[in-house]
């Protein structure tokens, strides 16, 4: 090799004109490719059209069906296993993927049914410490990236950036319109309780509560013979454990009157008094603040749009909870792929948190705009929402173009605040094996 | 699974994370 090396002459050649050309025309394509990659498509709205787009290993990986893969995943999941089996199974599977099972609330590991029954655990009240920042992690997870969005482009990884209009859907005046997405609105109307979001009184069972009362600065009623429980907070983690999400049915159902029954008056008042904690939390008067939009596209003088991504890994705990005091004002379920969403393919699928299966969670709090969105996965693809039972994730079916998505509006959720309020730390929903 | 957050704050807004930190339920992302 030394000789071969040292010895053999150099001979240069002209290279033929043929191959230069080729060569040419080899890197011209790659770097009008690399300008597809880049380029934002719109179509005749104005919108983006949005496409797999990334190297060839994404587009493999496109080509599977992986909504079929899912749901037989979480059907294998979901399957009984023998009793004797269980402990040392979810042993295994704690050990694999750093599963800490000395704060899980159920400790009895044979309790939990299946894979898909422990992956849904719940945690031991006080697990989870809050902080008293005026925001807080949703769920346990690796914080991807964060940052502001600027012109309406949220980064995914450095260089990748995707539209947040595609993420949390474009608001269409007449979704009649054959151009606009095929929303459908669902809303659960009850005049009463419409009427008193309009007012800033709430009148259950014929005695009238003034915000004032409701949020804590008197504790009179007009007729002088009911008063509205204490406004205290709950401890919110443990509030979110004890009630596992079922907070007080009585004006959170569709259709229901306020003419409940003395039990229910009680928990009427809890409920009252939940929404009135969560107004003073957000530091407003939630009968004039209601009227804002929350198209998130528009910003206050002052403020700015900021963004955070959380990965949740396999072996995490799967539930996700209110990051913040905020008032979900409606939901759109976005149907979609379900790609894998780790830091690999973060890397190189473009658009990939606009074409996954999505639930925007869109509402407000003290400083304007505030969207959650959970994002499923191939392994992930069914998202529970607590206050909204309707919603059904993952289902059977081709999903419809990227940008559909069908709404929900919560305005019935709470007669003071228009929405369903969150305290901060509640529970609010979780991800589900398949 | 994911979960992305976006939101209006004063941009006096800080973020007290970083990118690739492992966080759980309750941890503070920022504050004003």
């Amino acid at each position: 090799l030394v000789t071969a090396w040292t010895d053999t002459p150099t001979k240069w050649y002209p290279l033929p004109i043929a191959v230069g050309a080729l060569l040419l025309v080899a890197i011209q394509y790659r770097k009008k490719a690399a300008r597809a990659e880049k380029e934002v498509m719109v179509d005749e709205d104005g919108n983006e059209v949005i496409k797999l787009k990334g190297p060839w290993q994404v587009h493999v990986i496109g080509a599977l069906p992986l909504r079929n893969m899912s749901r037989l995943w979480g059907y294998l999941n979901s399957l009984e296993l023998p009793v004797w089996f269980r402990p040392y199974g979810f042993r295994l599977y704690a050990f694999a993927f750093g599963c800490n099972l000395e704060e899980i609330e159920i400790e009895d590991l044979t309790r939990y049914r299946s894979l898909g029954d422990f992956f849904y655990r719940k945690l031991k009240a006080g697990a989870r410490p809050v902080d008293n920042a005026v925001i807080v992690s949703p769920a346990d997870g690796t914080i991807l990236h964060f940052g502001t969005i600027e012109n309406l482009r949220v980064e995914q990884v450095k260089g990748i950036t995707y539209s947040l209009d595609a993420l949390l859907g474009v608001e269409h005046a007449d979704p009649q319109s054959p151009q606009s997405p095929s929303s459908t609105v669902v809303e659960f109307p009850n005049d009463e309780l419409s009427a008193v979001a309009h007012q800033e009184f709430a009148n259950v069972n014929g005695i009238e509560y003034s915000l004032d009362q409701l949020l804590g600065t008197s504790q009179s009623s007009t007729s002088g013979t009911n008063t509205p429980t204490s406004t205290t907070a709950p401890s919110p983690f443990k509030h979110a454990q004890d009630s596992d999400t079922d907070r007080p049915a009585v004006p959170r159902k569709h259709g229901e009157s306020f003419d409940a029954s003395v039990e229910q008056e009680g928990q009427l008042q809890d409920t009252l008094a939940h929404d009135a904690s969560v107004a003073r939390e957000m530091g407003m008067r939630p009968a004039l603040e209601r009227k804002r939009s929350t198209s998130g596209t528009s910003v206050r003088e002052g403020n700015s749009l900021f963004f955070t991504v959380i990965y949740l890994a396999p072996g995490d705990y799967h539930r996700f909870h209110s990051p913040t005091a905020w008032v979900v004002e409606k939901r759109r379920h976005f149907v979609g792929e379900l790609f894998s969403v780790s830091p690999y393919m973060a890397k190189r699928l473009q658009n990939l948190f606009v074409l996954n299966e999505r639930v925007a969670l869109l509402g407000r709090w003290r400083y304007g705009f505030f969207g959650m969105v959970p994002v499923g996965a191939t392994n992930v693809g069914s998202i529970k929402i607590n206050f909204d039972k309707a919603l059904r994730t993952n289902e059977r079916g081709r999903p419809p173009p990227p940008g559909t998505y069908t709404e929900a509006v919560y305005s019935a959720a709470s007669p003071l605040l228009n929405g369903q309020p969150l305290a901060p730390a509640e529970e609010m929903g979780g991800f589900c094996l398949g | 699974s994911t979960i992305v957050l976006v939101f209006e704050a004063p941009k006096s807004f800080e973020f007290a994370i970083q990118a690739g930190q492992k966080v759980k339920v309750g941890n503070r992302l920022g504050d004003v």
